[in-house]
């Protein structure tokens, strides 16, 4: 499984549909202070099927949608679609017929979220379960977010049995 | 289960223990099974007659040794340097202890993407380099794809490809793909 | 000890707000007395009669509002952004919010050492200026002495004086006093 | 009250006796990762009175003596020494005659800290009250810990009470 696009659409601050390419070897994102490099992270996260809002850094889930700025109305649904190249079949089940997946989350102000894949509603708990079989997901290590990198080091040995079970 | 424990407990140490090392320029690490210290006082509880005892006794022992029980220690020992507790590095060696790790377990099992989040801000100039040439190394390596957001002029011009988040308008976000000769005006555009 | 709290409380409001504008180019924040939630329910129980009740309700009015009870909250609002919840401000707007709150609270009560470590670390060199200013500023309107530790050189620059600290012999720290255009020859002493 | 120089002798990584002016205006303080510059911010609040262990980093205060490298053997004694400009005469109590003041802390391996004032024996409470009346100490809010900045912000309101009680 690769991933090879991730585009937003009124997810925090990207109220515009806004296209990021993720290429083999090392992208960098660069920009000034407030300007959104860390809200692509979590949109990343929030399609893999996150389901903690404050992970989100906000109060409810509904916060990822568009909140508005001075010039702009805030917006009532926010979108994220990850498009993943699946010529090597390393997904089971849901989508395993298709060369190419694409998993789009929805979530409308008020009334919740929902998953698809190629277009076929699915349950989050199918999108948990697509990424987690691939060695990623919305709680995989491999994302670390902002000033969380030495977090692991001051843990405590219980707490960091993820390591193993993550590898196992 | 329990042997593929030990078996990936065993890949990633090894691992680790060379990643930290490149990463120090010297030094040693390595991580160890550990399991909390309560599996004693728990036996005493539950023992009623003596017998209970002994058999929880027995029981809680061959538990002890269950890798599947097992919490995770670290131990890390920069260059010169003694072992000592962890929480007495410096931010600096404890970031790149955690990069370490977090790359053993990229070679132990591959992940699609990885996503570092300025994980280069409290490392100095001289760690940035050897940070960058790793994180290089794995993506030929284990065939991750990096995301990797920084400030570090350093480690923008060791990237393949380079993109500027902006707010020209403000409170909205723009993606431009930027070349290493703009990030000037990418980063001055805050002003 | 009611008033002078009130009149601290007023002070650092008025120093904050215009403290954060500078540091953002912008922008709008304030400081308002807290009271935690819990009051009302406290008193519901409290009341037998409905005497008791009434009284107790209108002492937990007037301890309602009592600035000895209550807690600090904080509104910040950067340039063209919605006011929202602190915790969706970036890293970098986090911690310039942290310093001009810092900053008022020495405007206000002046303190005769401030130590800042790495505390540039998630700013971007716009903010780093910026910030370098305000400290230039505050150490000579308020006579605070200044400790900035730093790995940004923009920082570096901006001091009166500076001293690195080296292992030339490993795991034994010297300092040295260093003029600026020694400091890399401090910084690559780790390679 | 001005603070003039710190001295520290076989306190963590400075084994050997080490000075810094502390001069007005704004000392920058550089060097590469694990050379031991958070180490003298340390030093600095251990003196000012510091009483828990975990905030020197350690898990014993013993921590905080020097404790050996590949060459050097380990110390037994630590001390870090305050040297305060006090001709204001901004400090009430323990030594107001004096233009000068000294604060020594010193730490025996296995028998505890005691405090001096120009070479007078005190108690701890009575270094915490000189340098708490002249608004800075070992708790004081301006000493700034490294990663510790965006702390106040994440802290619930209530938790943010010194911010007004340090400055009434
Ligand atoms: N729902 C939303 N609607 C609009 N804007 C939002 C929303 N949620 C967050 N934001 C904005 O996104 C900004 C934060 O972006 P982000 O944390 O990605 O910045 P960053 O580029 O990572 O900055 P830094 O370099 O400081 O870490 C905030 O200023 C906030 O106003
Ligand atoms: N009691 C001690 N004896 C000897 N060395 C010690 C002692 N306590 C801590 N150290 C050493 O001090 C080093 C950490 O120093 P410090 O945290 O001050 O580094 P730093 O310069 O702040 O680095 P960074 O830039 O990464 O934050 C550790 O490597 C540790 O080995
Ligand atoms: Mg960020
Ligand atoms: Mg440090």
């Amino acid at each position: 499984m690769q991933f090879t696009r991730l585009r937003l659409t009124g997810f925090k601050s990207f109220v515009d549909s806004t296209d990021l390419p993720i290429e083999p070897g090392m992208t960098g994102v660069i920009g000034p202070n407030g300007c959104g490099k860390s809200n692509l992270v979590e949109a990343l996260r929030w399609v893999m099927g996150e389901t903690s809002a404050k992970r989100m850094r906000g109060g409810e889930m509904d916060d990822v949608i568009f909140g508005g700025t001075a010039t702009r109305p805030r917006r009532e649904i926010a979108e994220v679609a990850l498009l993943i190249d699946n010529k090597e079949r390393a997904v089971s089940n849901v989508a395993n017929l298709q060369d190419e997946l694409e998993v789009v989350r929805r979530i409308e102000r008020g009334s919740g979220s929902d998953f698809k894949v190629n277009g076929k509603s699915v349950r989050a708990k199918d999108v948990q379960i697509l990424f987690a079989d691939a060695s990623t997901g919305a709680n995989s290590p491999s994302l670390v977010s902002q000033g969380k990198v030495a977090a692991i080091i001051s843990a405590k040995p219980q707490d960091r049995r993820f390591v193993l079970e993550d590898a196992a | 289960a329990r042997e593929r424990l030990e078996e990936s407990f065993n890949k990633i140490n090894e691992h680790f223990k060379v990643l930290f090392t490149r990463l120090f320029g010297g030094g040693a690490a390595e991580l160890k099974l550990a399991w909390p210290e309560k599996k004693d006082e728990v036996t005493a509880e539950e023992g009623s007659a003596l017998a209970d005892a002994q058999e929880a006794e027995a029981a809680a022992k061959s538990k002890k040794k269950d890798p599947l029980e097992a919490g995770l220690e670290i131990y890390a020992q920069p260059p010169g340097k003694k072992l000592q507790n962890l929480s007495l590095l410096s931010g600096g060696e404890q970031a790149l202890t955690a990069v370490a790790l977090l790359f053993a377990m990229f070679l132990t099992n591959p992940s699609p993407i990885c996503v570092l989040d300025e994980v280069d801000a409290p490392l100095d100039d001289a760690n940035v380099d050897r940070f960058c040439s790793m994180v290089e190394e794995i993506a030929r390596d284990s065939g991750t794809r990096f995301l990797v957001i920084t400030h570090h002029r350093l480690t923008m011009a060791r990237m393949d490809r380079l993109f500027g988040v902006t707010m020209a308008e403000r409170g909205i976000s723009q993606l431009v793909s930027v070349d290493l000769t703009q990030t000037d005006e990418i980063l001055e555009a805050a002003e």
